[in-house]
């Protein structure tokens, strides 16, 4: 499903160059549920939006299903983006001047669902993460927690198949986190692959596998019992 | 040092409307270090920035060294937050253009610190935060963890008297947050007044008294044996 070799990422702005990514291989099956986790600085969200085709490899290679996605364009990149991933941000990104139900039907504009669907699956959404009476609030409207929860929402409302969630619970308390483990670990359940960053050792848990880094380079693999 | 009462934060938008704080009582010691827990949308943040004299009450009164906050204008306020607080926020909210040695410098602009010292203090700050080697960096060329680690260095580095942090850990690794804490800690003990938001039962621990939010209000008080 997906497949990653001598992954290598630098980031060179002339001022500063920073190889965020060294070597890295990785193999992850369809289905499957891992968990990615590391120090401050480490590598994940590189390593992550390399695998959610925000952003290309240095070098090295990424096939996604089969597809060498290094040798794609960009709206290429944006269909795969649009029709298999659903991306949960480290910093949520929600359109500031859309309030939480429009920022949640986004999605499913790039993929062509008709008006009357697109809000019925918005609210959907929403009242899964516990925040339909919170619908018509705009981002700065709303607590980080809050935040996160319509993030997550909008990442997961097109039913993706692959979900990459990039500390999802970061925000939340810890009851609010394990309502959202549910959501994805059953989401899994019913076929979607998993690659979920997180720092806390709880929530690695829920993963049937967990890989560690440090440094750019993967330097641990870890395979849980059966959660 | 920090009085509180009756406060209540209604926010009315026209199309929202929100009772994030109702009727909080709470007296904070000159040097004690309180924690504030509770669920995703509880009034946490609300509150921290209404004491960080960020944002103002809808109605009760807030009194900081005895000085009634409700009476003070807009200069007045900008005044007390830059000589006397240091703010973490939950969103960072660094200046994107600049790099993190300049976002720390920021709050020595406002107080009129020279240029050499400013230069000199912003990166003893980053240094204490693990930050040197990434000085020349913006907040876009920073990992989740790195951002979190600078607006703290921020809020630290005009060494103030009373120390505001929302969620200063949720985006940092255990041993990351460990480090942080011990700095927290440590001017505490030098006699900064400390008020932390966290979600975080581990870190909640590193404080003397926890009061719990649920819905707007203060529902519990927790005092911690000597940590
Ligand atoms: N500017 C605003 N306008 C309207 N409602 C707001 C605004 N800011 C916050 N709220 C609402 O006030 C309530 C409290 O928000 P607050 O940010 O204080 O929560 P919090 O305890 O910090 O949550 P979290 O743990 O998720 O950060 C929430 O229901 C939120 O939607
Ligand atoms: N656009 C960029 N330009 C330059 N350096 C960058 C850029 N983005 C990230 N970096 C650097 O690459 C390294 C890895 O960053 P990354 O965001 O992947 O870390 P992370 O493991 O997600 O950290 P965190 O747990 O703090 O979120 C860091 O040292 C960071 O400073
Ligand atoms: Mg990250
Ligand atoms: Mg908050």
């Amino acid at each position: 499903m997906i497949r990653v070799e001598h992954l290598t990422k630098v980031y060179d702005t002339g001022i500063v160059r920073v190889q965020a990514l060294t070597d890295v291989n990785l193999e992850v099956r369809k289905g499957e549920f891992l968990a990615v986790m590391g120090p401050s600085g480490s590598g994940k969200s590189t390593l992550l939006n390399i695998l959610g085709c925000l952003d290309r490899a240095t070098s090295g290679s990424y096939h996604l299903e089969g597809i060498p996605i290094n040798t794609l364009d960009e709206n290429e990149l944006a269909h795969i983006r649009n029709r298999k991933i659903g991306f949960v941000f480290q910093t949520f990104n929600l359109l500031p001047r859309m309030d939480a139900l429009r920022n949640v039907e986004v999605p499913m504009l790039y993929s062509g669902v008709g008006p009357r669907e697109r809000r019925k699956r918005a609210w959907e959404a929403l009242e899964k993460v516990g925040l339909a009476d919170h619908a018509l609030h705009r981002p700065n409207e709303l607590s980080g927690g809050q935040r996160q929860r319509v993030a997550i929402a909008r990442a997961l409302v097109n039913d993706p198949d692959i979900i990459l969630a990039d500390e999802p619970t970061g925000n939340l308390d810890t009851r609010s986190g394990l309502e959202i483990m549910a959501i994805i670990q059953g989401l899994n359940r019913q076929g979607a692959t998993v690659i979920l960053v997180t720092h806390e050792h709880e929530i690695s848990r829920h993963a049937q596998r967990v890989v560690h880094f440090r440094d750019g380079r993967l330097v641990r693999t870890e395979v849980i019992a059966e959660p």
